[in-house]
């Protein structure tokens, strides 16, 4: 179990060169059936070969999600024309908590045998 | 603690919403704690306004005043529970809907559908976490959020995942053993609620990894709490 794991991550990052590279042609047929499926339209073509290039940087960043957490499935989602930043300034918004503030209303602790 | 448990199945947890372009996740996870808290006290489930919170919460920590609620901006689930203790309780979607943006306050504490009893914080232990659940109903989580823009479907597990939280959830069930490929042994894992759309993720769910092998995936046992409705006839 352990062994794999390790591999796993070492496979990653030898994988780093092979296939990371994604075809001119590639990311262009991915990008058409993304906007495809999402509904997507861009103000210019400006902003399209903006938002396709973010979007190859994404198809690259979900094949290293991938390498990384591979009990789960990772790929296009609808998020796939944002960078990192904007996905987080614009889809999270989990303020801190206060560094300060001791830990109010600790929940009592509850039975868990039987 | 039964081996798996889903408050979805008990009828305690609303439909999957969607937080839009903002930053509001976090009254999402509050609405959908008291949702589930409102249930347990009176068996119905009504489905609450996220928009009062954006739009009227702007609570501040107790111990720093700069650290406040603020709309599309960002918010603490434990800080709306409080807030909603004193302004009386939360109104429902359908008489304040989403708007998916900070507005003017239009709170109407005539149309109070749902009230904050109280609310408390969970250790970090995720048997104590899957007993608050099971006895309180689902639970506010933060969650580190950077595996979750790629996110398909299947048990998250990542071998390497920050714990630094920046997103808020809701916490509704969980499961003894989730899809894995074969040559990965089953894990067991909770089950999250979201607030993108039925469109992400399995039908607007996730699925992370829990147990002795992988405590506090992603920081989800680090920003738990739980609260409980008042009990309305």
């Amino acid at each position: 179990e352990e062994d794999p794991l390790i591999q796993q991550v070492v496979g990653g990052g030898e994988g780093e060169g092979e296939g990371d590279e994604l075809g001119e042609l590639d990311a262009e047929a991915h990008f058409a059936s993304f906007e495809r499926r999402f509904g997507r339209t861009y103000r210019d073509a400006g902003e399209r070969a903006h938002r396709m290039s973010v979007f190859a940087a994404n198809l690259r960043r979900a094949r290293r999600h991938q390498r990384l957490d591979p009990t789960a499935t990772h790929g296009v989602t609808k998020f796939s024309d944002l960078t990192p930043d904007e996905f987080r300034d614009r889809f999270l918004g989990l303020r801190r908590p206060s560094s300060l503030g001791a830990a109010p209303h600790e929940a009592p602790i509850l039975p868990t045998d039987g | 603690l039964p081996d798996d448990f889903d408050w979805r199945e008990h009828g305690a947890v609303g439909p999957v919403k969607d937080q839009g372009s903002c930053g509001s996740c976090w009254s999402f996870s509050t609405s959908g704690a008291l949702e589930g808290a409102h249930f347990l006290a009176t068996g119905k489930l009504e489905v609450l306004s996220e928009q009062q919170m954006v739009d009227c919460d702007h609570e501040c920590d107790a111990s720093e005043s700069r650290a406040c609620d603020s709309g599309c901006n960002g918010g603490l689930m434990t800080t709306a529970f409080s807030y909603l203790m004193k302004s009386g309780g939360l109104q429902s979607e359908k008489d304040y809907p989403y708007a998916g943006r900070e507005n003017t306050c239009k709170f109407d504490k005539s149309k109070i559908v749902a009230q904050v009893k109280n609310f408390s914080v969970v250790p970090v232990n995720e048997d104590q976490i899957a007993a608050n659940l099971v006895k309180h109903g689902p639970l506010a989580i933060g969650i580190n959020a950077a595996y979750m823009q790629t996110y398909i479907g299947g048990v998250s597990c990542p071998f390497i995942c920050g714990k630094h939280l920046d997103h808020g959830v809701l916490l509704v069930g969980y499961g003894s053993a989730g899809y894995a490929p074969i040559r990965f042994k089953e894990k067991p894992y909770w089950i999250i609620k979201n607030s993108w759309g039925e469109n992400w993720g399995e039908k607007g769910y996730y699925k992370i990894c829990r147990g002795p092998h992988d405590k506090n995936k992603c920081g989800v046992d680090s920003m738990v709490s739980t609260v409980t409705a008042i009990h309305t006839s």
